[in-house]
């Protein structure tokens, strides 16, 4: 009855849209907004 | 629509594998205690960020049954819409009856490893309330204790996992310490301040913080992460602050004061690198009030989400 789910740590989208360099465009059009999460009225 | 929002979060890089359907079909998922529905991506969607990504296809599973309420969940630059279906989950070699989403539009996803988001959260958050899988286990009593911990791997690209209905001993050193949740609704504690060689540098009157494994960086508001990376001595640039790489060894630990315990982050753990060999902190400022210590703290601290003492313990990694 105990379950583990292993995790692996995958390369971050930052980092994918560096290497294409389009990060800076993506960060400007979707900038991150980390309380849009939890409240709605930050979103 | 629904009232949950979700993460756009470009820095998330942790991910585990589960099946929805009969016969199975894999998905790559982030484990989020920040949200409470399991979202991937479906056959419905055409979009570039469903592309990229395992999609699920309803007609290929025998126990799939829609119920097709349109949902929809708004997050900081658009949203991700859907329908709500049911299905069986299989985590590893254990199945849970349970509730799937799928059909998913959301932009932010389309660079994600990951293919849809697994919420850990409380019901009470759930759209629709549909019942969260973790919920299902419990209540299907798949699982002995109603708790259930994460461990981030700091160096290794292994080695990381969620364990559901226990804790590995082999993940943490030293004693659980115990901190009562101040709303159980997301893992939500109260945190007595943040301080550095002794002296509070923010929170110094106390604060409300989301522990989430969804949220990649510690998130707070704006006046306190200026405070803690002017004394870090970082320069904010474009809403991030950076510091010199070659300077990591001789910074400063940052501690949270919680429930009367510290945990304690060395450089090492919030500074991490991005493009063009510049370093960034793990602070990042956010509105409002409320703080989220995401991965940037839980890398060095194992955390057992005990749900059914609305508890959450801490240990370290």
């Amino acid at each position: 009855c105990l379950v583990q789910i292993p995790l692996e740590k995958g390369k971050r989208a930052r980092v994918v849209l560096e290497e294409q360099g389009l990060w800076e465009e993506y960060r400007q059009k979707y900038p991150y907004n980390p309380m849009a999460k939890f409240d709605g009225s930050f979103a | 629509v629904g009232p949950e929002s979700m993460t756009n979060d470009a820095c998330l890089s942790y991910y585990g594998v589960i099946s929805i359907g009969t016969p199975p079909q894999s998905f790559k998922v982030i484990f989020d205690t920040g949200s409470s529905n399991l979202w991937v991506p479906s056959i419905y969607c055409n979009s570039a960020a469903c592309n990229n990504h395992a999609k699920f296809d309803p007609r290929g599973s025998s126990t799939y049954r829609q119920n097709g309420r349109p949902l929809s969940i708004t997050y900081g630059t658009g949203s991700m819409t859907g329908i709500l279906g049911y299905d069986t989950v299989t985590l590893f070699s254990i199945l849970a009856s349970s509730f799937c989403l799928s059909q998913t539009e959301a932009p932010f996803m389309q660079n994600m490893q990951a293919d849809g988001i697994f919420g850990l959260a409380y019901p009470s958050l759930s759209l629709s309330s549909a019942t969260p899988v973790f919920d299902n286990m419990m209540n299907g009593g798949l699982i002995n204790l109603n708790l259930f911990s994460v461990y981030l791997s700091s160096n290794n690209q292994r080695g990381s996992a969620v364990t559901f209905g226990g804790v590995d001993t082999n993940h943490y050193s030293g004693s659980i310490t115990w901190i009562p949740l101040s709303k159980e609704l997301y893992c939500q504690i109260t945190v007595d301040s943040v301080s550095g060689n002794g002296q509070a540098v923010a929170c110094n009157d106390g604060c409300q913080a989301i522990v989430d494994t969804g949220t990649s960086m510690i998130v707070g508001p704006q006046s306190d992460i200026d405070n803690i990376n002017a004394w870090l001595g970082a320069s904010s640039q474009n809403g991030e602050y950076i510091v010199n790489c070659s300077n990591i060894g001789q910074m400063p630990d940052v501690t949270f004061n919680i429930n009367g315990n510290q945990f304690t982050l060395p450089a090492s753990a919030y500074v991490y690198q991005v493009q063009y060999s510049s370093c960034i902190t793990g602070f990042g400022a956010t509105g409002g009030n409320m703080w989220t210590l995401g991965d940037v703290f839980l890398k060095q601290y194992y955390s057992i989400y005990k749900r059914g003492q609305n508890m959450l313990g801490l240990a370290k990694a």
